[in-house]
């Protein structure tokens, strides 16, 4: 149901480095009821792959719906996606649009 | 309109 998202991209971030590189604000009850990428760290896998960007809003994780997630719920989403071995990347579904 | 204005501000996690 995520790929009906108008305007989405599926980006693929390789665990090309020891971090994931990204800072987020914003999940439900918040003014921004989406994460939206508000740092990405030099040397990070998030940098590495050039293709996640400041102002981006993550819609979904490995297929993982946020939409009414909390902010802590969605950044251990995301943390457990990075920690896990069962894959070397970790698919997001973003937006430019808020 | 209101009611965005309402919402708290979220707390910013690095991952």
């Amino acid at each position: 149901p995520g790929l009906l998202e108008p305007m989405s991209t599926l980006v693929r971030v390789p665990k090309s480095a020891s971090t994931l590189g990204i800072a987020i604000e914003g999940g439900a009850n918040t003014r921004q009821p989406l994460p939206r990428i508000v740092t990405i760290q030099r040397g990070g896998s998030a940098h590495n792959c050039r293709q996640l960007k400041v102002g981006q809003v993550i819609l979904e994780v490995n297929g993982i719906s946020l939409r009414g997630r909390e902010h802590r719920e969605a950044a251990c989403l995301i943390a457990e996606a990075f920690k896990t071995k069962e894959k070397d990347y970790i698919d997001f579904l973003i937006t430019e649009f808020n | 309109r209101e009611k965005r204005l309402t919402l708290p501000p979220s707390e910013i996690t690095l991952l």
